[in-house]
């Protein structure tokens, strides 16, 4: 500060108490949503319920733990991106399906994901959480397949299929990194995954099992960086 | 760094908090449950330059420079962060997706005049 001016904060001291705290939290308040890259405060319609949250928080860090302890494998050596520098943010995103059409053979999930981010971050790494609540011993084919609406955002287009062969009861993981990237990469904000089963229990993937094996999507993003040029 | 006490008039640390209940922020943020913000405040004698100070080697012998030379040029020292943490975040963001991140420098730790 010029020699006799006062130092920024300064002027607070002379304030009364209560206008200080005032002052203070719409600072705060401020600070918090430019960080988050947020306009305003979100308006929450759809809270995801506490049992939903604490079980997907659960099958994240069990996965981390199976893929550290993996034999032959250095901890985290699938999370190539873990550690980007020093004081870049990083986002770890749940996003909850919301379904939207459901048959005996095949349903339909739809996973939305904020315009901030997807215009803000780049996604390092990204997995798909389905759990199945298979009805009868065996084994039960299914294919998951990528959607992604076209620009007109009339047809969906075919991201990417996979066939699995489902044996027991439990959570299955899907690496749908490269579908989230290219998503976010065309500016568009929503994958859908499409679940098509040879028998016909595929509503029994959503049904009953609202509250703690809902489907979800774990990603990992950071604050995209612009490119920089260093002059010596 | 030095923790405002009732007394002392010195660049110090003053505690904040903020509860996110308080300001209605309950329902968007999960966790924490408020924002220990805290700030800078109190006097930077030009003495005090430079202790514990931001860059010292640099700025101090800077200042101690433009002291020596033309003590009227001098500017004054002002009291700021001189160590910050992170802030961690779970919360929902517009589409009800559920965020974790870490906001760098959030939380100011330790103040001291530059």
């Amino acid at each position: 500060a010029p020699k006799g001016e006062q130092c920024p904060a300064c002027g607070l001291a002379a304030q009364a108490p209560t206008t200080q705290r005032d002052v203070l939290i719409a600072l705060a308040k401020q600070s918090i949503l430019s960080k988050l890259r947020l306009p305003d405060r979100p308006n929450i319609t759809h809270p995801t319920s506490r049992g939903a949250l604490l079980s997907a928080l659960r099958r994240i860090r069990a996965q981390r733990v199976d893929t550290a302890i993996s034999p032959g494998m250095p901890p985290d050596s699938s999370l190539p991106h873990r550690h980007p520098g020093v004081g870049v943010q990083e986002y770890e995103i749940l996003s909850f399906a919301e379904s939207e059409s459901s048959t005996f053979h095949n349903i339909r999930l739809h996973f939305r994901f904020t315009q901030e981010l997807a215009v803000s971050t780049e996604i390092l790494q990204a997995t798909l959480y389905l759990f199945w609540a298979v009805p009868s011993p065996g084994t039960h084919p299914v294919t998951v397949r990528l959607l992604q609406p076209d620009p007109t955002g009339l047809n969906m287009t075919m991201v990417s299929e996979t066939r699995l062969e489902v044996q027991r009861t439990g959570w299955v993981t899907l690496d749908v990194g490269q579908a989230v990237q290219r998503i976010f990469g065309q500016g568009s904000q929503r994958l859908t995954v499409e679940v098509e089963v040879a028998e016909d229990w595929a509503s029994l993937l959503l049904a009953g099992h609202r509250d703690s094996h809902w489907p979800f999507v774990a990603a990992q993003a950071r604050v995209r960086m612009p490119h920089r040029v260093q002059r010596r | 760094g030095i923790d405002c006490s009732g007394t002392s008039r010195m660049c110090c640390r003053k505690e904040f908090f903020m509860d996110f209940k308080e300001i209605g922020w309950e329902d968007w943020i999960i966790q924490p449950e408020g924002y220990h913000m805290n700030y800078c405040a109190g006097l930077c004698p030009l003495h005090m330059a430079g202790i514990p100070g931001l860059a010292t080697s640099f700025h101090t012998a800077v200042l101690n420079l433009i002291k020596a030379n033309n003590a009227d040029a001098a500017v004054d020292s002002c009291c700021v962060p001189t160590h910050r943490r992170p802030l961690s975040l779970l919360y929902y963001d517009r589409d009800s997706n559920i965020i974790k991140t870490d906001i760098p420098d959030m939380i100011v730790d330790a103040c001291g005049c530059t």
